[in-house]
């Protein structure tokens, strides 16, 4: 574990806290993408069913139920919850975000370092988190006026991802024979997905404006 | 390690 390991799943963390203090606390899901928030829930639950063959650490053990727990609870609360589900803009939130799960799939069952069932999977969960971002980046774009946790939220994201690549260089440069093309190429993609919303939540941040997207 | 099994990333 280095720091930047650390700084990146810390920023996981603290964003999906961010998350859930918004839902639980002020009962709105207003600007956040349930198609996003399935995705997730499908990328980790494909992505630690390793938690049943293998241990790691405590903390990866704990960190993956922790994954876990809050991406179904934030489904159901947006599905379910008497008063979350009304704040949810179903209208707005019209990605086909099952159009990228298929494609993800092929791509897993293409290119994959072996062809197992738990190997498969887990690549498959690498394409998807690259690509799962999208419909709330989409539906960023559409709200007018973002409010400040939604944004901070993408920002914290966006800031994990960002913090594992110097992790990957980090670990490239200090251990022997550490390389993962498919992590890396993925997480890559990923990070790139968010450069768009980083421009315009820096420059509102500066500027001390409420985050605005362009149409 | 190869880099294939070692999965002690999240």
């Amino acid at each position: 574990m280095n720091i930047f390991r650390l700084a990146g799943d810390m920023s996981h963390l603290f964003s999906i806290l961010l998350l859930l203090l918004k839902i639980h606390t002020i009962k709105s899901c207003a600007g956040v993408s349930l198609k996003t928030q399935e995705l997730y829930a499908l990328v980790f639950a494909t992505r630690y069913l390793d938690i049943f063959t293998g241990y790691i650490s405590l903390y990866n053990t704990l960190m993956k139920m922790f994954f876990l727990w809050s991406s179904f609870t934030i489904v159901w609360y947006m599905r379910y919850h008497n008063v979350v589900r009304r704040s949810y803009d179903k209208d707005q939130d019209t990605f086909r975000h099952y159009f990228l799960i298929l494609p993800c799939f092929i791509l897993a069952l293409l290119v994959h370092e072996k062809f197992t069932f738990l190997e498969v999977l887990w690549t498959f969960s690498l394409y998807l988190e690259a690509v799962a971002i999208l419909p709330q980046l989409v539906l960023l774009q559409r709200t007018r006026n973002v409010d400040n946790l939604t944004g901070h939220y993408v920002f914290f994201l966006g800031a994990y991802r960002s913090f594992y690549i110097l992790n990957w260089i980090y670990r490239y440069f200090t251990e022997q024979n550490y390389y993962k093309w498919i992590t890396w190429i993925s997480g890559l993609v990923q990070t790139a997905l968010y450069a768009d919303f980083f421009y315009y939540y820096v420059k509102s941040w500066r500027n001390s404006e409420r985050l605005q997207l362009p149409a | 390690s190869s880099g294939v099994t070692d999965k002690d990333e999240l």
